[in-house]
């Protein structure tokens, strides 16, 4: 079984996790490319892929979270999360990254790049109805 | 020896931010 000792971790990121993509096919975690992204996005239903760009990554007032603005998709619309420095996101072309490669390492055992300012990372919002 | 274990699987789209852009003023 996964790691339970951190029950707030979402256990799909530990490396060896199963991921099913919308094609049905299974791949580890640790095993998704851009492209699996993208073509699940396509086979999904009203689901498309957004390019989201790291445009600022400061401290959270939450304790133990780090506050990371994006813009995202064709509108560059302005969103901001608070999320654990572990937390990874995929980057296009490059893969897991997170603001603290050693903390994803260290509780998902999960290779990790340091997420920078600048990078395009994969998130997902509903396709608008034409 | 290996314990049989129940796996787990994950739908791709836990893994992505869901990030709705909020309307403009």
């Amino acid at each position: 079984a996964f790691a339970h000792s951190q029950g707030h971790l979402p256990s799909h990121f530990m490396k060896g996790a199963i991921i099913q993509l919308a094609t049905g096919e299974l791949k580890r975690v640790e095993d998704l490319q851009t492209q699996d992204f993208v073509r699940s996005a396509e086979v999904s239903g009203g689901l498309k892929i957004d390019s989201s760009t790291v445009v600022d990554i400061q401290e959270s007032p939450w304790q133990g979270f780090v506050m990371l603005h994006f813009v995202v998709g064709e509108q560059q619309s302005k969103v901001t999360i608070d999320v654990r420095p572990e937390h990874p996101f995929f980057v296009y072309g490059q893969g897991w990254s997170s603001c603290s490669p050693e903390r994803t390492a260290r509780l998902f055992s999960l290779p990790c790049h340091k997420l920078q300012v600048g990078d395009v990372c994969i998130s997902i919002s509903l396709q608008s109805l034409n | 020896n290996v314990e049989p274990r129940s796996v787990a699987v994950f739908p791709w789209h836990s893994l992505v931010p869901f990030l709705a852009p909020s309307q403009p003023d």
